[in-house]
């Protein structure tokens, strides 16, 4: 059992009118996303009891998340050989979304429902990102590729790096550098 | 007219973007499925905040309550371009197809295009904003465009309707304008559009945050994405909006989604395209080992 209330707290905070127009003393924003994210962070607990109810798994799955893919970095993605995706819609119809995740250059294959071999692309990180100030990853390239999802539902994919010489299912990527 | 022998173009079924081969900025934006194009360009600009004189009302400086460059000007001649000698990137594979603007040390941008997407994805990172001029600056993401929006733009008021606002005018009073641009600045939670009637054609941009946005001159659509200034307003916070964060000041990554189309498509397009981004799938991850069998 995991508590809701503390990001309902930390939000309800947040309606007071400074926290809305961003005219608190630089300290207390400070406070707002301290309290914020621990508040998202029991909610995530919640999320993965949910998952895990509702997938029938023999024994509870200790589930993460990645807060930090905007800047494309995710010690998961980076550090593992394999990794379990489980990706949640909350929408009532179906969708279609694109996951980009931050990866170490090499070979990789991804599985989605049923085995079935899913279509995607691998993209060297922008310069700007990989010399952002205070960003700490092994990450050098991104993947991508198209999540179909159900409505209230999810689905699960597989993303398994392999051995050198494996054969992936990559898209070609050509990249042409300027200057303007 | 106006396509250049060597511009160059990323595009899906839906949409195209024409960018100029020697500068790599963005010049026209194609809808395939109406066959309407514009003449469009994306650029960064910055207003130099004032530093006011907060021993007289009349002149309090810009900072965390108040939004003030410091000119008198009308339109984007007040603000000052970011330029600099930028390089850019064209990355095409069959999922995505981005162009990467590196634009000055503390500016870049990527424009993405997915495979099946019927919206153009601007990320940009602003930041950490030099301040050793001695001068605040607050940063504004700008798309111009050929449409014939006269003075009206909308934006949205919180998840509830949109609504329309006209340049130096107030509904319910007659404006006495004495700022020409930060009394035409609106709130956008979450969306901000313009119009052109005449040819049918509607430009929406989606927020990822809630910002400050206007449309300074016809065509064009504006939106702050970052600032940095070094008075207090003497409205009540007691220190400037500097945040220095990790003693350089703080870098901004943000996104604007951009949708063209028709007048009557738009509200259908933006409505759903919001629904995408603001209740995004959740992404939960588990190293899989020899205890959690990919079967599990």
């Amino acid at each position: 059992q995991h508590d809701v209330s503390a990001l309902r707290d930390a939000v309800s905070v947040a309606q007071h009118h400074d926290a809305v127009t961003g005219t608190e003393r630089q300290h207390v924003a400070d406070d707002y996303a301290l309290r914020l994210d621990r508040g998202v962070k029991e909610c995530q607990e919640t999320v993965v009891d949910g998952i895990n109810r509702i997938s029938n798994v023999t024994k509870p799955l200790q589930f993460e998340f990645c807060d930090l893919l905007n800047i494309s970095i995710c010690s998961i993605t980076e550090n593992s050989k394999e990794v379990a995706l489980v990706l949640w819609n909350p929408l009532s119809r179906t969708l279609n979304h694109y996951v980009q995740l931050p990866v170490v250059d090499g070979d990789y294959d991804i599985t989605g429902p049923g085995g079935t071999k899913i279509p995607f692309q691998i993209t060297p990180l922008p310069k700007h990102t990989l010399l952002l100030p205070g960003r700490l990853s092994n990450a050098t390239h991104e993947i991508l590729f198209r999540a179909k999802l159900p409505p209230l539902g999810y689905t699960a994919y597989n993303l398994k790096k392999l051995a050198k010489g494996g054969v992936s299912l990559a898209g070609h990527t050509s990249i042409l550098r300027k200057r303007a | 007219s106006g396509f250049a022998d060597d511009d160059f173009v990323i595009k899906n079924e839906f949409l195209a973007l024409t960018f100029d081969q020697s500068s790599g900025s963005l010049k026209y934006l194609t809808n395939l499925e109406t066959n309407t194009t514009i003449s469009i360009s994306q650029t960064f600009a910055y207003y130099v905040g004032s530093v006011g004189n907060n021993t007289k009302e009349p002149l309090r400086a810009s900072g965390a309550y108040i939004f003030r460059p410091n000119c008198t000007g009308a339109g984007p001649d007040c603000s000052r371009p970011l330029e600099g000698n930028g390089t850019y990137e064209i990355v095409k594979g069959p999922l995505v197809q981005e162009v990467r603007q590196y634009i000055c040390a503390w500016v870049s941008q990527v424009i993405r295009l997915h495979a099946t997407s019927k919206k153009v994805h601007f990320e940009w990172q602003v930041g950490p904003i030099p301040v050793g001029d001695g001068i605040g600056k607050e940063i504004v993401s700008r798309f111009s465009t050929n449409l014939k929006s006269g003075t009206e733009f909308f934006t949205d008021s919180n998840g509830r309707q949109n609504i329309k606002r006209r340049r130096n005018f107030r509904p319910s009073f007659n404006l006495n304008l004495t700022e020409p641009i930060s009394s035409n600045f609106y709130p956008v939670v979450d969306r901000i559009f313009i119009q052109d009637e005449t040819a049918g054609s509607q430009l929406t941009i989606l927020t990822d945050r809630a910002q400050a946005g206007s449309s300074l001159l016809e065509g064009q659509i504006e939106l702050m994405v970052h600032r940095r200034l070094l008075v207090d307003d003497w409205l009540g916070v007691s220190e400037p909006l500097n945040e220095p964060g990790l003693g350089e000041g703080l870098v901004v990554r943000g996104s604007h989604h951009l949708i063209f189309t028709n007048i009557a498509k738009s509200p259908r397009r933006h409505r759903l395209a919001s629904h995408d981004l603001y209740w995004h799938p959740a992404l939960l991850l588990l190293p899989v080992s020899s205890t959690t069998s990919q079967a599990d």
